[in-house]
């Protein structure tokens, strides 16, 4: 946006507009923020395009920043992953695995999608890449006996840190979002420590993410996001409206399919990458 | 619902067939935020106003009665347009076996789109044979062969870690055991990754498949039209196939690639069973994305 000159010209605030609709930040949103931007700029309170640029850039972060805790980041704790179809739960926590393991916590990982064909498999192999022990019940099981068996596992090796995968499933069906409810009461019944719920949200999701976010965060109460595949060109903007309209802090990113890529969430990094 | 905002908007005129070109800007403006809201890429979405708002400055709108719901009739019948007719069939070049190709972004639905698509040629009369050519994703030959096994129908899987190898010798397995049809299943990448797009590239070169299918999951936003084009640009395809369109998501990241790349969508996947596939419907999906 720089590079085309430094005025604040309609030129300028129609390419601001759709950097910000191309990150799926939302129409709404969008306006709002250009048409408060544009009358700041009339008001001569920003003088140039680079102002209005570093405006928007702190204002974007600081919507999406947050104080409230890391779920990983004070074990011991049980977490449950969840999502729609699709997203990067398994491979999310196949990394989380990794990570938290490297970091000195004792993990479990329990296998709670067991209805997926070969979900049990892909898990397992991430178990085996971040060399934590994963408990599993046969294809078909009831996923609340999973947690059930892992917490027993847990609570005998000493864990501190229980990551459950669990079954891709639409925010729209109301049987699956009732399991997951279930699975969410029978952890919370046997985890010896707090039970914490992470959403994982596809970078390249539209303003469906916002739907998936408050219908996941109705019915189970969700402490924080993941972002993954945010190394394509898609910039998950849609999150600035979850932040907003939640409270939920986006806690870890995924930028790969391998198992050292995750990261921390930097607000800042992600304003940059949506207006940079 | 656009609807009910235009309602809003036209309810200030006080004569019948005089429209300001201030109405029509504010009619424009609902027009823009409903299709926005709906994924609707933002430069489709600018060329569509564009178009409606040559039509809502003539005749059948200023004179009609009920102008608001004039503009929604021509905005339901511009999106069905551009969607396209319905051409749900998958035509084969009569080489055999036809080979069938998927491709697109990761989780996008591929693995199981390739599964009710053999389903489905099968329900047809033809006997499928699914080929695995995901070397990558930790279990996905698993998953592949399950999704076949359920349905009784053969899976190729190689030896090799080249895909364009293992793609030929399932060819050649499908000859071998008299398969007239062969689906082949690719690895979810990012169009932005140039291995895996010249990989994509190669593997069709190779196979020259009757149909390459995109696979994009409804839920997609703006970033659809970027992955769309690359995969245009360096691999191809002939369709595409909207998965997850059993969700509430709006799927205006369909009209998009429609407009962007003019292929057609051939079907929609409406469920995580095997027999969740249905052909496109066009005034369905137009009057899905309007809400
Ligand atoms: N490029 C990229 N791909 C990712 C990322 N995270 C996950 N993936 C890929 O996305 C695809 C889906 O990942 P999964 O972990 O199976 O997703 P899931 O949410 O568990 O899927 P279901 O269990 O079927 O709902 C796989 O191909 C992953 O390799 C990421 O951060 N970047
Ligand atoms: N609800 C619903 N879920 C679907 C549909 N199509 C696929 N899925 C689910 O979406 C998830 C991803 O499907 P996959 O077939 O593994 O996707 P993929 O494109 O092969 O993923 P990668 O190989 O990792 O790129 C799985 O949980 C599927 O069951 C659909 O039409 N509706
Ligand atoms: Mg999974
Ligand atoms: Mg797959």
């Amino acid at each position: 946006l720089l590079r085309k000159g430094p005025d604040l010209d309609q030129a300028f605030w129609e390419d601001l507009e759709d950097a910000l609709l191309q990150a799926d930040m939302g129409a709404l949103a969008t306006s709002e923020m250009v048409d408060r931007l544009r009358d700041l700029a009339a008001r001569e309170a920003l003088p140039d395009a680079e102002a209005v640029i570093d405006r928007i850039q702190s204002e974007i972060a600081a919507e999406v920043a947050s104080d409230r805790p890391d779920p990983f980041g004070a074990p011991p704790v049980t977490v449950l992953v969840v999502g729609v179809n699709g997203t990067g739960k398994t491979t999310s926590v196949g990394k989380l695995a990794k990570s938290l393991s490297e970091a000195g916590n004792r993990v479990v990982i329990g296998s709670g999608d067991t209805f997926r064909a070969a979900a049990i498999e892909q898990l397992r192999v991430w178990a085996e890449r971040a060399d934590v022990p994963v408990v599993e019940r046969p294809h078909g099981s009831d996923p609340a006996a999973v947690v059930f068996d892992t917490l027993e596992a847990a609570k005998q090796r000493g864990a501190d840190t229980v990551l459950i995968d669990t079954a891709g499933r639409l925010h729209t069906s109301a049987d699956l979002m009732l399991e997951l409810a279930k699975v969410k009461r029978i952890a919370e019944r046997e985890s010896p420590f707090p039970v914490r719920v992470v959403l994982v949200m596809d970078a390249t999701t539209g303003q469906n993410g916002l739907v998936q976010a408050r219908e996941f965060d109705r019915a189970l109460g969700l402490d924080g996001i993941v972002l993954t595949k945010l190394d394509g060109t898609a910039r998950g903007g849609i999150v600035v409206a979850v932040a907003r309209e939640l409270g939920v802090p986006i806690v870890r990113i995924g930028v790969g399919e391998g198992a050292d890529d995750l990261e921390p969430f930097d607000p800042g990094a992600f304003a940059q990458a949506i207006v940079g | 619902n656009l609807s009910d905002r235009l309602q809003a908007v036209f309810a200030k005129l006080t004569s019948r067939g005089v429209l300001s070109e201030a109405d029509v800007d504010a009619a424009m403006r609902e027009v823009r935020m409903a299709l926005l809201e709906a994924d609707v890429n933002f430069k489709t979405v600018k060329e569509f106003v564009a178009r409606v708002r040559e039509r809502a400055v003539g005749q059948e709108v200023m004179k009609s009665l009920t102008p608001g719901q004039m503009v929604v009739k021509i905005v339901l019948e511009e999106l069905t347009a551009l969607m396209g007719t319905s051409e749900s069939r998958l035509v084969f070049s009569g080489r055999l076996p036809a080979v069938v190709m998927l491709v697109g972004l990761q989780g996008s639905g591929k693995t199981t789109v390739a599964a009710k698509l053999a389903n489905l040629l099968r329900k047809q009369g033809k006997s499928p044979l699914l080929v695995a050519c995901d070397v990558y994703r930790p279990a996905a030959i698993d998953q592949l062969e399950a999704l076949g096994s359920q349905l009784g129908i053969p899976v190729y899987r190689g030896e090799a870690t080249d895909v364009v190898a293992i793609a030929e010798a399932g060819v050649k397995d499908a000859i071998a055991r008299m398969r007239d049809v062969v689906i082949v299943d690719t690895a979810g990448r990012l169009h932005v990754d140039e291995e895996m797009m010249a990989e994509a590239a190669a593997l069709k070169a190779a196979l020259r498949p009757d149909q390459v299918l995109m696979v994009i999951d409804a839920m997609t936003g703006q970033d659809a039209v970027n992955a769309a084009t690359a995969f245009a640009e360096r691999v191809d395809f002939d369709g595409v196939i909207v998965s997850k369109l059993d969700g509430d998501a709006r799927g205006g990241a369909a009209l998009s690639v429609r407009a962007v790349t003019g292929r057609p969508i051939k079907f929609a996947g409406v469920g995580e069973k095997l027999d969740a596939l249905e052909p496109f419907h066009p005034e369905r999906m137009a009057k899905r994305i309007l809400g």
